[in-house]
């Protein structure tokens, strides 16, 4: 069982604890807040109110046992800094801090990070692929010139199987999945004007005969090039 | 043609602009900072120094054109917030907020936001799913209980080709993808004591012949359930 430790619950914090915690992984959450190690305490294995640049109430905690140790505090870079040495010293295998500019990335790689995330550049980068091709649902780098992509079937698939569409000969493409919204049960006029709900999503693993029906969102991968030769 | 406008340009702003820019999308760039403007001028296609909540300098650069409108306005959120409400009332199509908290999200939404991005949460969330599967480079969810995820190729697997491993049938998932490290070649003594360099990655798409190699990182697709029970 692998075993993470994270330091300073702030939104990057809070949101990698609570999504952390609801797997198998083994949880240590610390905070100098209270009403933040309130909030996340029954998210996690261990919730521990202490000051992070303070080394023996970390090893009181037995921080050194941990896999992974995350530094996720933003504003004070010096505390970020000094915890950073410390965990550094204490042989953690693995050390992630958040990074507010690209100047505190390098600083934190010299001194013993062994990855450093910047999540407004992550981000950025994200929306940015997704921009880009509109007609495009969600858009993933594979490896250099691959990509999986998300798209709405293309008129001219719809009706067709897969077999009958021949993608790998055809375009050079492989359909993987298939995301079909559940038509959803006409519901009586009054419960309807609440917000809209998103419709649900079954998950299709598409095999030769299976045909494409319309709003069907197609998941493909292969080459760039190969991929924005499809039909719209 | 899609045009997007970016209004800020802290660091989400430029990043997205950045890369965008590198697209065939057409992107004009808005900050009221000169020193941001000419950092990012020759990456889009029009970057130009105004005050955002100056509706007349918005329209007088036919704001109202474009297709989607991204106001990248982080701290300053009386300002975010006042762009938001100019650019509705413009009827530009796809308006995306950059949100500090879940609180500001909501009155995005509210005044006429199409989608909010909180990216502390965005990178939070991403980094506890790799995580929470050590053994996974990466992982993406695709829709409700399925994942295409990278894993190194276990060692049951080196040596067997796809025909061989039946995937599909033993296991229930679809291997898609192969990312194969190309070997470095030697170099000589002074050249390697640089930064560690990223071996080149080569896309292989799988045919049925083709044999697993050690080092090689498989990129599958499967139910959640299916995928777990891979060897590791
Ligand atoms: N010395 C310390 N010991 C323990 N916790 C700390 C220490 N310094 C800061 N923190 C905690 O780290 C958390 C995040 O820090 P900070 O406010 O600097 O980052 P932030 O940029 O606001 O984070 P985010 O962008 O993820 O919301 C806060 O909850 C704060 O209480
Ligand atoms: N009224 C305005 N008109 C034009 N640009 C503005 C206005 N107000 C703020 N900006 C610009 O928006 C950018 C980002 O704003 P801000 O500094 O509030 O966010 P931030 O949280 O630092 O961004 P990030 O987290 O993406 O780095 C800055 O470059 C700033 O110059």
């Amino acid at each position: 069982m692998q075993s993470v430790a994270i330091i300073g619950l702030g939104r990057f914090g809070i949101s990698l604890a609570k999504e952390l915690g609801s797997s198998s992984t083994q949880v240590i959450a610390i905070d100098r807040s209270t009403h933040l190690i309130n909030e996340i305490k029954e998210h996690v294995d261990l919730a521990v109110k202490l000051d992070c640049t303070d080394q023996d109430a970390l090893l009181s905690q037995g921080i050194d046992k941990v896999d992974v140790c995350v530094v996720a505090i933003g504003e004070n870079f010096e505390a970020a800094l000094l915890t950073t040495v410390i965990v550094k010293k204490l042989n953690i295998p693995n050390i992630i801090c958040r990074a507010q500019s690209k100047y505190h990335a390098e600083i934190f790689m010299q001194i013993g990070a062994t990855r450093v995330i910047q999540p407004e550049i992550e981000s950025g980068t994200h929306l940015a692929k997704q921009l880009a091709n509109p007609h495009l649902k969600d858009f993933i780098t594979l490896a250099e010139g691959f990509s999986l992509v998300e798209l709405s079937a293309p008129d001219a698939f719809i009706g067709k199987s897969l077999l009958g569409l021949k993608l790998r000969k055809e375009f050079g493409v492989n359909l993987i999945f298939i995301k079909r919204p559940v038509p959803i049960e006409e519901t009586d006029e009054e419960t309807s004007t609440e917000t809209t709900v998103e419709p649900e999503i079954e998950g299709v693993f598409p095999m030769a005969t299976e045909l494409i029906q319309e709003n069907d969102i197609l998941v493909l991968v292969g080459s760039n090039a190969s991929l924005s030769k499809l039909p719209k």
